[in-house]
């Protein structure tokens, strides 16, 4: 069985060791939860707050 | 090497100097550190460059057919099988990659073949390359013995080979005929303004219409509107120092360092021997156990194999796939019964299996998998599941699964098991704009659908809208990136949600029970993706805008549960659902 996920264009940065594996034929073994990659979008765009910059007062 | 002179010997090393002196410039050229400052050619064992191994003849003990493999770092090679002879001759050629710090010492083995049962390995040597080119010797070839793998003192035979160091100034010219044979459109041995265009684009290089003009008004150096070899040989040896003209290799699509001319030059010359057949050995094989293996040779001769990089096509061409553990950082093999290879292939990989298909087969791999479901619902499969241990070993952790063994009063019980509260950590739980993993699972990650076809999916009628089926429209996908998790079957069979949203919708698609397993993946015959029964979902995210689910059943394991409803909030890491044994 298989999953297969489909992202949107230009919305995911997809981890480098990954991408190379792949452009050389060679899957990778992963478990459930490691990083897979990281969203293209700006803060403002999602409208979603950066906690990381947040100080609490 | 055996019956080698000490070649590591001071004169023996001078001599290698002398005969890499035409390397020298170019050595100081690639090498240069940032400071300016030549790096020189410090011994022999700065050597890197092409050199040309042939194994001629051999002289046996016995007479047999004989075919002989020669063994290189990472890869193996395979001569064809000789005559009913004791002097076997191959007059095989293979173009080896000397690297620093790289290999230097080939295994060459020969064994006598059999027509059913296994080949076997008679005599072995091994030959240090650099020693034999720094060898002060007249001969062009070599006389090596081999000895017997069981008694390594005792001589079963010899072998003559022959090595010899590519100029790198002739590899550099060749290289350039060769672009200028596969461009020159008009066969009139010039490149026209057109023909270098194209070329470029081949290279991967984008440059602008007047950009390109400029190159081509530069290499075009006595003014007569065409290029010719000599002057694009000169061209790229001048330019792609300064402003590097090939950025990808159009063969094997692969993105080339710019940074290193040799292997630019060196990579391009390999694959474009592959493609053209002009090497004599076959390749692409890990072990000479593997090459000498008659089915498996004939099996290569189905599938694309590349000797150039490893793990190319192994996913397609070995009966061990090969995979690239994320954790430990090493490849492992994960083991398929040889039958069952043998069946895929061929059922996959040829369009006779797929003609079978069409007539039958796909009823019969539905009622299999049904039947299969049926079986491992039944209390007397839970026996089976220390079989299943035994053979997965070392591969299944039963110390992290949530209930212990006699928990599970069937296999498929146990086989959809449940794992303990914080078995997956999950990457940056707190930063839903990172998206996870979403099974255990061999991964394939592409930016688009393109590179997903290039690199893996050969069937020739894939596509986003096919994969999604009727009722949701790719548009929103185009272009976009695409991850296949693949399950094994000892894997926790349990899928997660990569992204944190809403659940959308789901659309049931109906469909075959192809296997998924890269045999058929990489088969341009069927299309496993889009015509497998599945179930496509679309997550709403807020960082990552939607994205599409597809579980995908497979032979025997059709059978596909969802843990969570339409409309439902889900975060990043929750489990989604899981794949079982049934239709």
């Amino acid at each position: 069985s298989t999953v297969i996920c489909v992202f949107e264009k230009d919305v995911i940065d997809l981890d480098k060791d990954l991408l190379e594996n792949s452009s050389r034929s060679l899957e990778t073994l992963v478990s459930v939860g490691m990083k897979l990659g990281v969203s293209t979008r700006k803060q403002a765009e999602t409208g979603m707050p950066n906690l990381e910059k947040m100080v609490l007062e | 090497g055996d019956g080698g002179d000490g070649g590591g010997s001071s004169g023996g090393k001078s001599r290698l100097r002398q005969r890499l002196s035409l390397h020298h410039r170019f050595h100081r050229r690639r090498s240069r550190p940032d400071n300016g400052a030549a790096a020189l050619l410090k011994s022999a064992d700065d050597f890197a460059g092409i050199a040309l191994l042939t194994l001629r003849s051999a002289e046996m003990g016995f007479k047999d057919r004989w075919l002989a493999c020669v063994s290189f770092g990472e890869q193996t090679f395979r001569t064809a099988i000789s005559d009913h002879t004791d002097k076997p001759a191959w007059n095989a050629e293979k173009k080896l990659l000397l690297e620093r710090n790289g290999p230097r010492i080939a295994r060459i083995s020969v064994y006598e073949t059999n027509r059913i049962s296994k080949n076997n390995l008679i005599g072995y040597c091994e030959l240090d390359l650099l020693e034999v080119l720094a060898k002060d010797s007249e001969s062009e070839s070599e006389i090596l013995n081999l000895l017997d793998p069981s008694k390594s003192d005792v001589v079963v035979g010899t072998i003559m080979v022959s090595c010899s160091v590519e100029d790198p100034m002739e590899t550099e010219k060749s290289f350039a005929r060769r672009i200028l044979s596969i461009m020159d459109y008009n066969e009139d041995g010039k490149l026209s303004f057109s023909e270098f265009s194209d070329m470029m684009n081949a290279f991967g290089n984008q440059l602008a219409a007047n950009k390109k003009e400029e190159l081509f008004k530069a290499a075009d150096i006595n003014g007569d509107g065409a290029v010719s070899m000599d002057e694009l040989a000169g061209l790229l040896a001048i330019q792609q120092e300064k402003e590097p003209l090939i950025n990808c290799c159009p063969v094997c699509g692969e993105v080339l360092h710019v940074s290193d001319k040799l292997n630019t030059v060196v990579h391009l010359t390999l694959c474009f021997d592959e493609g053209s057949g002009n090497q004599i050995m076959t390749g692409g094989f890990l072990t000479d156990k593997q090459a000498s293996s008659g089915w498996m040779f004939k099996l290569s001769e189905w599938a694309h194999v590349s000797s150039y990089d490893i793990g190319l096509n192994y996913g397609s061409s070995a009966s061990n796939i090969l995979v690239f553990d994320r954790r430990t950082k090493r490849l492992v093999e994960e083991i398929i019964d040889g039958k069952i290879v043998l069946s895929m292939r061929a059922i996959y990989q040829s369009k006779f299996g797929l003609g079978l298909i069409d007539t039958g087969a796909k009823e019969i791999l539905q009622s299999i998998s049904e039947k299969q479901g049926k079986k491992m619902n039944s209390v007397e499969s839970a026996e089976d599941i220390p079989k299943f241990l035994d053979f997965f070993k070392d591969q299944i952790n039963m110390a992290e699964v949530k209930y212990p063994l006699e928990h599970f009063k069937t296999f498929n019980e146990f086989f959809i098991r449940e794992l303990k509260p914080g078995a997956r950590p999950i990457a940056a739980m707190e930063h839903d704009n990172v998206a996870v993993c979403a099974a255990d699972s061999r991964l394939m990650a592409f930016n688009n659908v393109e590179d997903s076809t290039r690199f893996w999916i050969k069937g020739k009628k894939f596509s986003i809208q096919g994969l999604l089926g009727n009722e949701i429209s790719s548009s929103s996908f185009e272009g976009g990136a695409l991850v296949i998790f693949r399950l094994a079957p000892q894997d926790y069979h349990r899928f997660h949600l990569p992204v944190t949203g809403i659940i959308e919708q789901f659309v049931n698609i109906p469909g075959c029970l192809f296997t998924v397993n890269p045999i058929a993946v990489n088969s341009k015959y069927c299309n496993v993706f889009a015509e497998n029964k599945r179930v496509v979902s679309i997550i709403s995210t807020e960082h990552f805008g939607k994205v599409a689910f597809i579980a995908i059943g497979a032979t025997m394991v059709g059978s596909i549960t969802f843990v969570k409803q339409e409309g439902e909030r889900v975060k990043k890491g929750d489990e989604f659902g899981y794949f079982s044994f049934g239709g």
